[in-house]
């Protein structure tokens, strides 16, 4: 963990186990 | 005046039909329940290729609601099915046989709606008894308009009961109040009595 | 005193708002309403690997709770993301472009823990605007503190409204109330106006 102040590059969540969910296209029906 | 015993017993009686999934009877179009979506007719999901379903960066899909959330209890924003347009059709198998008797239809409030109005939300629509799920034209049970100034919740009375009993309904929804190209159907209950 | 009528009125009054995801305010940050997680920086998941899955008696995979439970509404003990520490970050991509106005975030209630504590609730914490979401430094929105003595959701309002309007807020928590493995964040919302 860093200290308060600025973090390593973003990393996606395209590196973990998990199902992305990413809105590419606008808005869904609401 | 009342007293604070009689406001607790109020409360509480309040708070016991919010939480009977806040009508206090019966959905029989309920899916967990035993309801099921038999058909949408010619009405056609519409379909946003926006929600997108990826695995460690890989697209696997395009995510959108089914038919099904009609008659599942989720109102969270979003969890609604769009089908294109302003007509759909929804044919709904109960859970038993039973003589409706009302209906509730349901959509997000303002209050919660991102673009801060409802258009997508029904607007005149009209449920009918269907014998099989093949009929085109069923018994009428009634007409009814959704109000987008009413509450979130809205119930329909049938006016006259039916002579009959169903097992299958359909939701036909004619307009809505304004989106130009899909209508959000939330929610859709059937109460009534099931038959001896 | 008040009359009987005067009190139905005040409850249903307050259960419309209980029913309005209980703030009566859009989430721009809400899943199913078009928000999504894009980055949890340099955080991890803690990875307990104690919910296993297994199918007709052969395990499968460990099942842990990823970081979109954060803008999902399931508010159950247990569903949260934990990440290891009690530094982490959590970048959401809003359904919109808001002006932020306010903040909410809630941890299950104490009594609803089985420890009968709730050490893993965020303390201190900040929210920033990004541009973009690769920005490394975003504008502050505000330093706020989550205190576990208080209610169950609470709400943090922008202290100076922000000129600029953001899509994507990142969440920095900096301390917990105590646990020495993981920070659990159960759900973050975020509230504003859009722009026009």
């Amino acid at each position: 963990p860093t200290s308060e102040g600025s973090c390593c590059s973003p990393a996606r969540l395209a590196r973990t186990p998990y199902l992305v969910l990413s809105y590419v296209n606008g808005p869904p029906p609401i | 005046g009342i007293t604070e015993a009689q406001a607790q017993v109020l409360v509480n009686k309040a708070l016991k039909l919010y939480s009977q999934d806040r009508t206090g009877l019966v959905d029989f179009a309920l899916e967990s329940g035993g309801g099921s979506v038999l058909s949408t007719r010619c009405s056609e999901t519409f379909e946003t290729k926006t929600a997108l379903i990826s695995l460690f960066g890989i697209p696997l899909w395009y995510f959108s609601q089914s038919p099904r959330v009609a008659i599942q209890p989720d109102m969270y924003p979003g969890n609604c099915w769009a089908f294109r347009g302003s007509q759909g059709y929804l044919v709904v198998r109960l859970s038993m046989k039973i003589q409706p008797s009302a209906f509730t239809l349901e959509h997000i409030p303002k209050t919660l709606s991102p673009t801060g109005n409802i258009t997508s939300a029904p607007k005149d629509f009209a449920v009918y008894g269907l014998e099989d799920e093949y009929q085109e034209e069923g018994q009428l049970l009634g007409r009814f308009t959704y109000d987008q100034e009413g509450e979130s919740l809205q119930m329909f009375h049938v006016l006259k009961r039916p002579e009959s009993a169903f097992q299958i309904v359909e939701l036909r929804i004619f307009s809505n109040w304004g989106h130009p190209e899909y209508t959000c159907l939330y929610r859709f209950r059937v109460h009534g009595e099931p038959i001896k």
